[in-house]
């Protein structure tokens, strides 16, 4: 979901 | 992934690189502020609490790894290493550093995306990365003299954000549905501190001068 998107960020 | 995420990532992990450098070969921690690095270490372990559970490539993990492990080595270098931890400039680094963690704590509770503590932690680590070099440029300001590993990697790590700024730029044009507010006002707010110093920095490298910041 969206919320999760810039978890793929550091 | 795109170019700007990448530089974004190889600055910031330059900056960590510089000031290991730094540490481990002149044994040296003069002008480094230990309060920003604790933040820093807060930081990582509040962020990466997904570290195993929440797979999404071997470079995202082994990057995770090395901000964890230099970031907590680093703060063991400054506070135990026999030789390390005498040139640590403690009368000039004496900012109440952990005073600055309510605040974002408080703000992470209300302002976040989804109440969970998982997503409350990854939220504070926002808050307080943004605001975690403030040690780190008061010190700068009162040391004045900046010795040449200590300038870059504060130039490493500003680098580092506003490549990251580029990166959101691109991906909010490139990806649907890409809007983070969260991240983005505290992403700016952090660049915005580093704007002093870009200035100098170019200064001093452009008139081919010591980096010296006015008092």
């Amino acid at each position: 979901d969206d919320a999760e998107t810039l978890k793929d960020e550091l | 992934m795109n170019i700007f995420r990448l530089a974004g990532d190889m600055t910031h992990l330059a900056s960590v690189l510089v000031l290991l450098l730094k540490i481990h070969t002149i044994k040296s921690c003069a002008g480094i502020s230990l309060k920003t690095q604790e933040l820093f270490a807060i930081v990582f372990l509040t962020r990466y609490l997904d570290l195993f559970t929440n797979f999404i490539s071997i470079y995202n993990t082994i990057m995770k790894l090395i901000f964890l492990g230099s970031s907590f080595s680093i703060v063991w270098y400054i506070r135990r290493h026999r030789v390390v931890r005498r040139s640590y400039d403690k009368d000039q680094d004496t900012f109440r550093h952990f005073f600055l963690m309510w605040p974002c704590l408080i703000l992470a509770i209300f302002i976040n995306e989804k109440f969970t503590l998982k997503e409350v932690m990854w939220t504070f680590s926002i808050y307080l990365e943004a605001i975690a070099i403030l040690p780190q440029l008061v010190m700068l300001q009162r040391t004045r003299n900046i010795d040449n590993l200590t300038g870059q990697y504060i130039f490493l790590l500003g680098a580092y954000r506003a490549f990251y700024i580029l990166n959101w730029i691109y991906r909010y044009f490139t990806e649907e549905h890409y809007v983070h507010w969260i991240t983005w006002v505290a992403g700016v707010i952090q660049t915005l501190l580093y704007g002093d110093f870009f200035y100098y920095y170019f200064q001093s490298w452009k008139n081919n001068v010591k980096l010296e910041l006015p008092a």
